[in-house]
């Protein structure tokens, strides 16, 4: 056996499962029992004492199937190859087990066909113990896969001295426990819902439990005892809908994105992450990522649900936001010392609630939206600017909290969000675009079906519809952004002085232009390439100078 | 050796790497030392597959690598001492 540097310091760990992707073959019943007889097996032979706990309850230990990239750095590989692997003990990530979902998983397989789940999960708890690979190739912590019998499957002595080694030998039954007492054959689930003792009491109605596995018949006694709280959610469970894409009507458990109704859309690293409750999603062009929506808490460890606002600041920490106070966090770990109010996030912006906020690449200041104003925040003097805060109404027409703001690849607008709208901003004309709002759910979550919002009436057109708005002047040297400096003699209501020519580009000219522009350098090229063509040939045609031909001794001959 | 169905996708030296038996700069050496480090790779391998510590990537050891495994490597010497919760 061989010992890593990390052991759990506590002999009480929780762990949980997500019941997200599991092998159809095995449903979920069969699943689940599989991996609390695997935790058993190491319960057995330590001190250590497992409490299932559902998922998103920041158990020590979340085991989750996934395929393919799912988050860390070993994507699994489809069928065969990797088959798992586990992260060692430690806080966070420290213990989560990942099974490749691709893998033809089953249990008690006669005739060794398939991955026995039972098998790799006792190995991959293992290493979630704190075991790295043994050299005993008869070991569980072997490398490789072998099949063995695993209705009657004991440890190996390696296992059991390696791990031994690191914990202690189980409690001897007549020795004062040094925790409170549990049943050791049903060491799985060690308190019923009902006992004061467990600090957050399960609720029934927040598990992650997957419609489409039935339970299966032949466990469903044991299951089926009042101390297990996981079986009555399965007769109410209405499921997530695994096809986001049409929506569906939810009772509880993780909604459908085409739910709308966020509590805020923001990007992180470029990329899209919705918050709604206690899950998220991560969306990429126009398509929901797998595995998600996930809980919260599985990626951002002391993050509350129903937060109010996110955003990436320009140092690349995430800033949560939620009612009077603000998270930090660095990737999935959040900073000592938070939650913190927000009155110490910087002067002279709201302490109440932060309804959105985002780093406005084009000026480097960052925009807090709260109610029907806005404030425009400098990070190095972590201070608002002065004349601030102001209405809404200079983004366009939105609403008021606003739920969400990000911008577009190439920074050129500001895409605001509330409820399943959004609406444009364009960064270079500072104004707002027209024919919004549109659909989020739509145009960035790939949902169809759902209702397009009825466009904002246009004041001018309007009045007297037939003409065009008049548009506001654009903005003086206070530089490229919404919040424009408004100076005597520039004001809106002498747009005489200053008239918005726009010239639209059609796409047909720019593309002539980019013809154009690729082939005359082409052609230089090329007159180029002949012509030293023909001088090297006229230089390897030219006769050397006669008189080199011909030697002359002397001149009077040829005199 | 006898070739094993799919044994064209498989890159033993980079097997071996990535199950930590070989370090990258292993990899990157010619010449006698680096096949030298690789047999030495090898027949460490094999023993922890419980094969033969040939050192050669004769059949069985080829068809060991092909085996369904943990992600896992199986030599990290120098990670994890005293990191907390830091991904083998």
């Amino acid at each position: 056996f061989a010992l890593t540097a990390q052991r759990w310091d506590k002999e009480r760990l929780s762990f949980s499962i997500l019941y997200r992707r599991i092998p159809p073959s095995l449903g979920l019943n069969r699943t689940s029992d599989a991996i609390r007889r695997a935790f058993g097996v190491w319960s057995r032979v330590t001190p250590l004492s497992f409490q299932e706990r559902p998922a998103g309850g920041a158990a020590d230990i979340l085991l989750l199937f996934a395929s393919g990239f799912h988050g860390d750095m070993s994507p699994f590989d489809g069928e065969g190859g990797s088959l798992a692997h586990a992260f060692y003990p430690g806080p966070g990530m420290g213990g989560d087990t990942h099974f490749d979902a691709d893998e033809p998983w089953t249990l008690d397989a006669q005739n060794q066909e398939g991955i026995d789940l039972f098998l790799v999960a006792v190995h991959e708890l293992g290493h979630a113990l704190g075991l790295e690979h043994s050299e005993n190739p008869a070991a569980i912590m072997a490398p490789f896969y072998q099949w063995s019998d695993a209705q009657n499957f004991s440890l190996h002595g390696d296992d059991i001295a390696g791990v031994q080694r690191m914990y202690g030998p189980p409690v001897a039954s007549d020795a004062p426990p040094s925790s409170p007492p549990t049943h050791r054959d049903d060491i799985i689930i060690t308190t019923p819902p009902s006992t004061p003792s467990s600090p957050d009491p399960p609720d029934p109605t927040q598990t992650d439990l997957d419609p489409q596995a039935q339970p299966d018949p032949s466990l469903s006694p044991p299951l089926a005892t009042p101390t297990s709280h996981l079986v009555s959610p399965l007769t109410t469970w209405t499921g997530p809908d695994p096809d986001p894409v049409t929506p569906a009507v939810r009772t509880d458990g993780p909604p459908s994105i085409c739910d709308g109704d966020f509590d805020t859309v923001t990007l992180l690293r470029g990329e899209m992450f919705v918050f709604k409750g206690r899950w998220f999603w991560r969306v990429w062009r126009n398509r929901v990522l797998e595995n998600y929506p996930m809980p919260i808490s599985v990626f951002w460890n002391g993050l509350p649900d129903d937060i109010n606002a996110a955003y990436e600041r320009h140092d690349g920490k995430f800033v949560f936001f939620k009612g009077d106070r603000f998270w930090l966090f660095r990737e999935a770990d959040v900073l000592p010392g938070y939650p913190q109010p927000l009155h110490q996030y910087g002067r002279g912006i709201p302490v109440h609630r932060i309804d959105t906020a985002i780093w406005w690449e084009p000026n480097e200041f960052t925009y807090f939206f709260s109610g029907d104003r806005y404030w425009r925040y400098n990070e190095e003097t972590r201070s608002a600017d002065r004349d601030f805060p102001k209405p809404i109404s200079r983004w366009g027409k939105i609403p008021a909290s606003p739920r969400g703001a990000f911008l577009s690849d190439d920074g050129a607008s500001t895409y605001i969000y509330k409820g399943s709208s959004y609406w444009r901003f364009d960064n270079r004309r500072t104004e707002a675009d027209r024919g919004y709002p549109r659909s989020i759910l739509k145009d960035f979550m790939g949902c169809v079906g759902v209702p397009d919002p009825d466009p904002d009436p246009d004041p001018e057109t309007e009045r007297n519809p037939g003409t065009e708005p008049v548009r506001p002047p654009r903005p003086t040297e206070s530089g490229r952004g919404p919040d424009r400096e408004l100076r005597p003699g520039n004001t809106e209501d002498d747009p005489d002085q200053e008239v918005n020519v726009v010239v639209t580009v059609t796409d047909s000219e720019s593309k002539v232009m980019t013809l154009v522009m690729v082939t005359a350098p082409l052609l230089l090229i090329l007159c180029i390439l002949v012509l030293v063509y023909t001088i090297l040939r006229t230089l390897q045609n030219k006769e050397p100078p006669r008189a080199l031909v011909h030697c002359k001794r002397s001149l009077q001959d040829w005199v | 050796s006898a070739e094993t169905p799919d044994e064209e996708n498989l890159n033993p030296e980079e097997w071996l790497h990535r199950f930590g038996y070989l370090s990258r700069s292993g990899l990157q050496m010619s010449g006698p030392l680096s096949a030298q480090i690789l047999t030495r790779a090898v027949s460490d391998m094999q023993r922890v597959y419980g094969l033969a510590p040939t050192g050669r990537l004769d059949a069985a050891t080829l068809a060991a690598m092909q085996r369904p495994r943990c992600t896992l490597p199986d030599r990290t010497p120098e990670a994890g001492v005293g990191g907390v919760g830091t991904r083998r």
